[in-house]
């Protein structure tokens, strides 16, 4: 795990994104990229899959995708 | 690689799908 990761995929980091825009899931993890986090694909995945299950967004599709958001 | 991030999508759609 590299000390000089500056992104971290926490469920603070998530609900400010969702607040500021709806997005979809590939959209979220472009925000959380590996090389920038330290963790693997897999922990990026489940991980991402438990905070949005907690935060529990609105959806809405937007051009035929799936997105998230929260509602301020 | 786009095609990783394809990937991760895809499995982060399916593990929310129940949910979703």
């Amino acid at each position: 795990t590299p000390s000089s990761s500056d992104v971290h995929l926490t469920e603070e980091a998530v609900r400010r994104y969702l607040i500021r825009k709806p997005m979809t899931t590939k959209d979220l993890l472009k925000k959380f990229q590996t090389k920038r986090t330290g963790l693997s694909s897999e922990q990026t995945v489940n991980v991402l899959a438990q905070i949005l299950k907690r935060l529990n967004p609105e959806r809405k599709s937007i051009a035929d995708k799936m997105h998230f958001y929260i509602k301020q | 690689s786009s095609s990783e991030a394809d990937e991760m999508a895809a499995a982060l759609d399916a593990e929310l799908n129940d949910f979703i």
